[in-house]
């Protein structure tokens, strides 16, 4: 069975979809089966993988609504060991075709258990025969019914937070959310980590909330800070990773890191 | 009648509520009188203008189900002439406590209405008797019923833009909605114009970004951008808009002289 991971906060523009892409890409480089779920009808995680708008169809969409399985609605991208559910721009519609559903809030996690239980027959190939290692889910930047869906899915949570002030405003929110999402749907949740993004160290602010936050969250901030860092946001323009756009670069590294701690943490349990 | 301005871009992060803020406080700096409304349930406007977390009762969530009234719901900001109605929690329930109510979309523009022709006597005096210049919406990263009841109850819209590749990823998919609630919701909507947003002249991607967009959208871009600035970032931590923070900073100069543009453009008209 994977470790499922939803990579959520409902700040925006905090770097949930470049966590995502290159944190799956850094655990599919260690040779791990990666599987990543673009939960987020923008559809940056798709277009960061270099997915073509047209090619997103049934994506995760089609998952939600039960059209189709994970084996039809995977596709395979430039990085070995890591396959993507692509979303496209149907996903925003699913909040209210779903509203009067059986069980809405729990679909995506019954998709993944269908999934990971059948995964060697279902497909064609193209995605490894012996199932995924990690699940990551990109979250919109909402917490509304599609990033429930992940959160009910998953067993632990990943959360970017940048070193903002208010960033910060929306932190007690979320994990407020998290203690009713256990509480009512997913016991087993809890949270994976707090990764500080866009760390700039000539910006008192910047440290100032870096430091803030790890007063009061502690082990649960990853030692890893991810650097702002301009070949960052440039690698999505071509479709690829930071990790393949740039392995040497300050984000590159970052993001090794963090893979790498996790895995220790992970372990550690 | 007011002139209402709707903030939008369900691309995260990129500056709306910054613009929403600081463009209010410039308009209010020119005498008009202004109302800001946040409709964001992260209160990421409310928290910028010092509003503390107990005092956002009722709040534009109290307004949008007919609880109250702009009159009870408003409060006055550190800036003259301008006043918030501010976000709670609570508003995160509208979308699906309204999802059977009549006329879920218009509540917010009936409520705007209602409010601009009956404002002389309905409130205490703290809001300016004659009633407001302008109202400008500060919307959450999505395009759902939220941004919706915002978008029909707006003469135009203002469209903060990342210069970032990724932002302009769901541009395209921001217009298509544009076009379909003017088809079917609110005729008269047309788009303010989009400004460039965290500009930084030493990055070559940035500049390629504000090419693209000026390319492709021609007058509709102000020619204004606002350059990334950090005291822009720190502004909010102490509760006040960055043109009280630090009148003559690089952020500030930017946000007067979009409010002179934009008063400009309107005149034009
Ligand atoms: N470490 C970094 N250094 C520089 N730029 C970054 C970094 N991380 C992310 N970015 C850029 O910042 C912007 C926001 O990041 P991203 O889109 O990943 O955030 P998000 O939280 O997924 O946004 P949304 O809330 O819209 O889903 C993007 O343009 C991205 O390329
Ligand atoms: N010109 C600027 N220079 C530097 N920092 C900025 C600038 N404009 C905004 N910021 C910072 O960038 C972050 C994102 O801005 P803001 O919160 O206004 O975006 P938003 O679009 O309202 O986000 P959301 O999608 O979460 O509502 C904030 O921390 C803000 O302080
Ligand atoms: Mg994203
Ligand atoms: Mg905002």
């Amino acid at each position: 069975k994977p470790r499922v991971i939803a990579v959520v906060n409902q700040k925006g523009g905090v770097g949930k979809t470049t966590t995502a892409i290159n944190l799956g890409t850094a655990l599919a480089a260690t040779g791990r089966r990666v599987l990543l779920i673009d939960l987020d009808p923008q559809g940056n995680a798709s277009t960061g993988l270099g997915v073509d708008k047209a090619a997103r169809q049934p994506g995760s969409y089609g998952v939600l609504i039960g059209r189709a399985g994970f084996g039809e609605a995977m596709v395979p991208t430039p990085v070995p060991n890591l396959f993507l559910v692509p979303a496209n721009r149907d996903l925003s519609g699913a909040e209210i075709e779903l509203v009067d559903a059986e069980r809405r809030a729990h679909r995506l996690r019954e998709a993944i258990e269908t999934f990971t239980s059948f995964s060697v027959s279902e497909h064609d190939g193209a995605a490894p025969a012996r199932g995924f290692d990690y699940v990551l889910i990109d979250c919109p930047p909402s917490l509304t019914l599609l990033t429930l869906n992940a959160l009910v899915a998953a067993d632990s949570l990943l959360v970017p937070l940048q070193c903002e002030f208010l960033a910060l405003d929306g932190l007690s929110e979320l994990l407020h959310t998290v203690d009713v999402v256990k509480a009512n749907f997913n016991p087993r949740l809890k949270i994976q980590g707090i990764v500080l993004t866009m760390f700039d160290n000539r910006n008192r602010l910047s440290s100032q909330v870096a430091a803030d936050v790890r007063a009061h969250f502690g082990a649960q901030v990853y030692e890893t800070m991810i650097p702002r860092n301009v070949r960052v946001s440039e690698a999505p323009s071509f479709g690829v990773p930071v990790l393949l756009y740039d392995i040497s670069c300050a984000g590159s590294q970052a993001y090794a890191h963090l893979a790498s701690e996790l895995l220790k943490r992970e372990n550690a349990e």
